[in-house]
């Protein structure tokens, strides 16, 4: 009586799947792993259920089993161990490839939390045991209790970095057992417990987002899911009516400029932690900008003007800027967002505004005011490794 | 099958399932209002 309880019907699963298959999102079902024969093995008969109505549908989706498999005893006071949990997943492996439709499906896990000491070892020992029949590694990242979180926790390069270790952690984990295996974020933000409110939905969150989007792509992290689109608490993406918020924008903009090849990035004068940057090739399927191009972004966490200089190899470039800075007296706690100065919102119901560069001339200085984050095209770079 | 589920699972058999827009506008206020208490249910379980 501690959960209430849930029942997912056949419409739940139509619908479930045509907003997803809509939208052009690809469906992810997480299935119950709490379900267990005499509390040992995974009891896999209402899954099958779900099996067989979404095969007869043609229904095209991916697969989890379990969610934070680390907290099960605390939260449902059920222990389930790294092997076991393991051996459930190829258990589930083999009851997909029963269904033609599912027998190239993708299946991810095991969707722990952060990597302590326990959730380490059990990562370890499921990866042995079940390693080999999933796509990708996934696990959990929030870099703070939104219960406590503050402002300057939000600001904090000690707390940014955080996320660096733990990258390192998971990385570790994966080279030691199964090398090569892709590695997702499979549920991440800013805090934890419905987000921090007033922070996780303003601004100011957009420091650990976009700081979380450079480094998982720099340390190799895949795919980065978000949580959440749109769901209770405040770290949601589009308001309670559908309005979007300043961590939409930027990852709208993030999606546009953005491509999917790192290249490394320093800054000559050593204030890398409060100043950091992060250098991709630009995403050509933005209409304005081509091979070769480069996308910088940059994070200012200075309570002052910060100036960058490209070098001297691109000194000559045209860049285009977008810089965005909150709207409004809350400032850094605003809910609203200006991009290069204009208040972002959308147009009506269904249409994004434009969202117009700042073209700057070659040779010049790239200016990030106090607490404030941004991108930087840099157009003509030919940077061999985007060409 | 909740009230809401039904009626979407009509209006899917009547049209196209991208194209509901129209006929959603109705659930989509009867889901926006039932939000508030939802949310709280859920904020509490996250809590917890």
């Amino acid at each position: 009586r501690k959960h209430k309880n849930t029942t997912i019907t056949r419409n739940t699963v139509d619908i479930l799947y045509s907003f997803a298959n809509c939208s052009r999102f690809r469906l992810v079902f997480g299935l119950n792993a709490l379900l267990r024969k005499n509390g040992l093995q995974w009891d896999s008969s209402n899954a099958r259920l779900l099996l067989d109505y979404c095969a007869a549908q043609g229904y095209d989706m991916a697969w989890e089993l379990g969610n934070e498999p680390n907290s099960f005893r605390k939260k449902s006071g059920i222990y389930i161990d790294g092997f076991q949990l393991g051996q459930d997943f190829v258990h589930l492996r083999h009851l997909l490839n029963n269904y033609t439709l599912y027998r190239r499906a993708q299946l991810y896990g095991p969707d722990v939390g952060q990597p302590q000491k326990h959730t380490q070892k059990l990562l370890r020992s499921f990866l042995k045991s079940g390693g080999k029949v999933i796509d990708s590694v996934t696990w959990h990242h929030y870099y703070v209790n939104g219960r406590h979180a503050t402002r300057e926790d939000f600001l904090s390069p000690d707390v940014l970095d955080t996320f660096a270790t733990a990258i390192r952690d998971v990385l570790e984990i994966v080279d030691g057992t199964v090398p090569n295996k892709k590695v997702w974020l499979g549920e991440t933000s800013s805090a934890y417990g419905g987000g921090a409110p007033k922070l996780s939905n303003t601004y100011v969150a957009g420091f650990m987002w976009l700081d979380k989007l450079g480094l998982s792509a720099r340390q190799g992290i895949d795919v980065v899911m978000r949580q959440v689109f749109f769901g209770a608490g405040t770290y949601h993406l589009v308001d309670a009516n559908f309005e979007p918020l300043p961590d939409y924008w930027l990852s709208l903009l993030y999606k546009k400029l953005v491509g999917t090849k790192v290249l490394r990035v320093s800054l000559k004068g050593g204030a890398q932690r409060r100043l950091r940057v992060y250098l991709h090739c630009t995403n050509t399927l933005h209409p304005k900008y081509r091979d070769g191009d480069v996308t910088l972004f940059a994070l200012n966490l200075y309570n002052a003007t910060r100036y960058l200089r490209l070098p001297n190899s691109l000194s000559s470039k045209h860049v285009d800027e977008y810089l965005l800075l909150p709207h409004g007296r809350e400032n850094i706690l605003s809910r609203s967002i200006q991009l290069n100065g204009r208040v972002l919102r959308m147009v009506d119901d269904t249409m994004l505004p434009a969202l117009t560069e700042k073209p700057l001339g070659p040779g010049s200085t790239l200016g990030l005011p106090a607490f404030s984050y941004g991108f930087y095209v840099i157009k003509n770079a030919k940077a061999t490794a985007c060409i | 099958s909740t009230l809401e589920e039904k009626i979407l699972r009509e209006l899917q058999v009547k049209q196209d399932a991208c194209g509901l827009r129209s006929g959603f506008s109705a659930i989509e206020s009867r889901l926006l209002t039932q939000w508030p208490a939802q949310e709280k249910l859920i904020l509490k379980e996250q809590y917890w």
